[in-house]
């Protein structure tokens, strides 16, 4: 995360690191359900196997020595539909929910976040000198519509419908490398909703060059019947 | 049945301080509103209603003339027909407040002899309202609206306002209310409150101030003339080829040597960025290409390489000179507010709580209750105030943050949904804080997710479904049985009247989705009604941490 803050210690319980089997974190990831961890499907394209991977949760610092970990592997990886940018991983054994580990909400099917509406990303990734290296950042920013976001100025009309965008018009603050598949949530009616999993960008928090994120709304049915088929 | 404050418009949490104002006990707001429709001593263009305490006061005034005040649920009617600055047909029912006729000169008063001895008086066409020095059209001239001017060759004029239904724009059609739903390349638009064909973000219910009515042309995101998502799955969007008008294009006060709010208003000479940078012409096209030009944004100020705001940022702004750098902010002075409350938020350690009445209360939400978007408190629209940063130098009035200036029970703000004026914001009161500030060390006792608190006694949102069995005030005050009658007297909210608010017993409830919670009747004879604290749900379900996150918000 490029400029924001450091989080205070699991107030994201959501959050996951998705780490290489020896342990290095390269990317984020979502709980939606005690066995199901939604990311990006890029962060996936090292190795077809379960097993190059691990998944950490309940942590707050990058090195993971919390007392409140908890360390799963694997059992499945299954990428999205068409080629997007979306993947959900299933644990080989539940998480166990409490307070430092707990599944953020899913959006309704088709939901678009109303432009301007405020939301927050986290992360472990870059933070291009901005502090706070290793430790959960999160920063907040307006969502974008894709009709402006398609601006030539902006990106140029490389934003899929099944995408979505957000960030400062000034920049200065965005996610960026190591934070992939991790969460934008928004808040609605007293909770926190995954509307996005960081994708993409041209540079990180560069000025009219917002973040792109998969747009969950239009994935919510692919989610469900995939963890109940599974 | 509901058609009686058809021509009306509401906003809530609104108060208007009048002169002229006359009390009334009534039932329903109909009634209300029949009371300001029948005031024949004085004219009645405003009404306000309490609902819980079924007060009524017709008023003179409205808030073209008056300023208007918070008041926690109180709603404020205003007539349509005397809030419109525009005329139908030949303008007999003109009510707005042009002053000038169709060659500029200023009207004279209507009660006034002087330069012309007038045959249209107040006294003798007390229904023409002929106030001040507005323009009206007491003997239907053809002409529409006009005055007797104060120059001594020009006995009358007319006045040349615009028609309200000619179809034209000003300035870019920002403010463009018609009802064109054809593109430029002759597709019909989509209703703004359908997702189909095209997916997208402009959410009429959230996005309020921007009048995305039916499918009609809008300009809610500062292009260069209206537009509309269109029906053919091919073609997203389209602009739409709306005239532009002929009549003048609203009157600003210009600011040429600082910058009040967001800077929209600045017209200075300043032409150099924040960093050094000289500033590209609007006019030209290089070293950067843009449609900010002064043809797409006639009203905006355009002129050589001036910094401006055309487009809604932060302040104003300009291309550069520089081929390595587009565009920057230029660093305006404020007026009369040389901290600038608007810089970026700075992250800090807070609990996203409040203590006391909020007063110190300096966390990041921006929503209200019932989740409307906080209106800047720095800007005057939708609802214009004089909460400003200026004015409350302490009270750390930055951004869209819920704040607490004026000693209310609770951080509050204005809201971006112009009919509801203000409300308290989504935040709790912090309990148990330890001494020190830290954040309470957590067990990782399991929790377990459940879809919703129903059963409990807890509410979610507002608390409209709110069930539970609370029969207590904030103050300590039994509540009153729904059904009783003694001892207050009431007939808005019984079990009858709202079969499915669950009135039963003395519960606290909310029937009528009062954005501060479930409230009752009280027992005690001197306050009608009042809130119930009743703790909310959240933490039990998926996406509510136990521990609040920061949400820093920002460079």
């Amino acid at each position: 995360i490029v400029g924001g803050c450091v989080s205070k210690a699991h107030s994201w319980p959501w959050q996951i690191s998705l780490r290489t089997s020896s342990g290095i974190h390269f990317c984020g990831g979502t709980l939606v359900h005690p066995q199901w961890v939604v990311t990006a499907a890029h962060c996936l394209e090292r190795s077809k196997r379960p097993s190059a991977y691990k998944v950490l949760l309940g942590v707050h610092t990058e090195r993971a020595n919390e007392a409140s970990k908890q360390d799963r592997n694997l059992e499945k990886l299954i990428l999205g539909p068409n080629g997007a940018d979306i993947a959900l991983l299933k644990l080989q054994t539940p998480a166990i929910m409490n307070d430092k580990v707990l599944p953020v909400c899913l959006p309704e099917k088709d939901f678009v976040v109303p432009s301007g509406t405020e939301c927050y990303v986290t992360g472990w990734g870059e933070t291009q000198g901005t502090g706070g290296e290793g430790i959960l950042k999160e920063t907040g920013f307006p969502v974008i519509e894709n009709k402006i976001c398609n601006r030539p100025s902006y990106l140029n009309g490389r934003v899929k419908d099944h995408e979505m965008c957000a960030g400062n018009i000034e920049g200065g603050t965005d996610s960026c490398q190591g934070d992939s598949g991790g969460p934008l949530v928004c808040h609605s009616q007293n909770r926190y909703i995954l509307q996005g999993v960081t994708s993409w960008g041209l540079g990180c928090a560069n000025a009219m060059k917002p973040g792109v994120y998969a747009r969950v709304s239009k994935f919510v049915d692919w989610i469900d019947t995939t963890i109940k088929a599974n | 049945s509901g058609n009686e404050t058809d021509s009306y418009t509401k906003t809530e949490g609104a108060w208007i301080l009048s002169l002229q104002k006359t009390q009334y006990s009534v039932n329903t707001v109909a009634e209300c509103a029949a009371k300001c429709d029948a005031e024949t001593i004085w004219t009645c263009r405003s009404f306000l209603y309490i609902e819980k305490d079924q007060d009524c006061w017709t008023a003179a005034a409205n808030s073209k003339t008056e300023m208007i005040l918070r008041r926690s649920s109180a709603a404020l009617y205003e007539k349509k027909v005397y809030l419109q600055e525009c005329v139908n047909g030949i303008g007999t029912d003109y009510r707005g407040t042009k002053s000038k006729s169709k060659t500029g000169k200023i009207c004279q008063r209507w009660d006034a002899k002087y330069p012309h001895r007038p045959n249209f008086t107040p006294s003798e066409h007390p229904r023409a309202d002929l106030e001040s020095n507005f323009c009206r059209n007491p003997d239907a001239d053809s002409g529409g609206p006009w005055c007797y001017t104060t120059d001594s060759n020009t006995r009358w004029e007319n006045c040349d306002v615009p028609s309200c239904t000619e179809e034209c724009i000003h300035c870019s059609g920002e403010n463009y209310r018609g009802k064109i739903s054809t593109t430029e390349n002759a597709y019909t638009c989509q209703r703004w409150d359908s997702q189909k064909p095209h997916n997208h973000g402009y959410n009429p219910s959230a996005l309020p101030e921007k009048y995305l009515e039916e499918n009609y042309c809008r300009n809610p995101d500062g292009d260069p003339k209206p537009w509309c998502f269109t029906t053919s799955p091919s073609k997203r969007w389209d602009f739409c080829s709306i005239p532009r008008c002929t009549s003048e294009p609203p009157t600003i006060v210009p600011e040429l040597s600082c910058a009040t709010g967001e800077g929209e208003l600045y017209r200075g000479t300043i032409s150099v960025t924040e960093s050094g940078k000289q500033c590209q012409s609007w006019s030209v096209q290089t070293p950067w290409k843009h449609n900010r030009s002064p043809d797409n944004y006639p009203c905006k100020g355009l002129d050589s390489n001036y910094c401006r705001n055309p487009d809604n940022e932060r302040m104003p702004w300009c291309y550069t000179t520089n081929t390595e750098t587009r565009w920057e902010y230029c660093k305006v002075p404020s007026c009369g507010d040389a901290a600038g409350p608007d810089e970026p938020v700075i992250p800090v350690e807070e609990e996203d709580c409040y203590e006391g009445d909020g007063t110190s209360y300096r966390g990041v939400t921006t929503e209200s209750i019932s989740g409307k978007r906080c209106q800047r408190w720095s800007a005057m629209t939708p609802h214009s105030h004089k909460k400003t940063p200026q004015a409350f130098p302490q009270a750390d009035l930055r951004r869209n943050l819920c704040r607490n200036p004026d000693g209310d029970r609770a951080p509050w703000c204005y809201t971006t949904d112009p009919s509801v004026r203000w409300e308290y914001c989504n935040l709790e009161k912090c309990v148990n804080k330890p001494s020190g500030g830290a954040t309470p060390t957590q067990s990782s006792n399991p929790l377990v997710p459940t879809p919703d608190s129903a059963q409990k006694d807890c509410k979610t949102g507002k608390g409209d479904t709110y069930r539970g069995v609370t029969s207590i005030t904030v103050l300590g005050v039994t509540c009153q049985a729904w059904r009783a009658q003694s001892p207050q007297q009431h007939n808005s909210f019984t079990p009858q009247t709202h079969p499915t608010k669950g009135l039963e017993g003395n519960s606290c409830r909310n029937p009528d989705g009062d954005v501060n919670g479930p409230w009752c009747y009280t027992t005690d004879r001197n306050k009608k009604w009042d809130y119930c604290q009743i703790p909310d749900c959240a933490g039990m379900s998926c996406g509510t941490p136990v521990t609040k996150p920061k949400r820093c918000f920002g460079r």
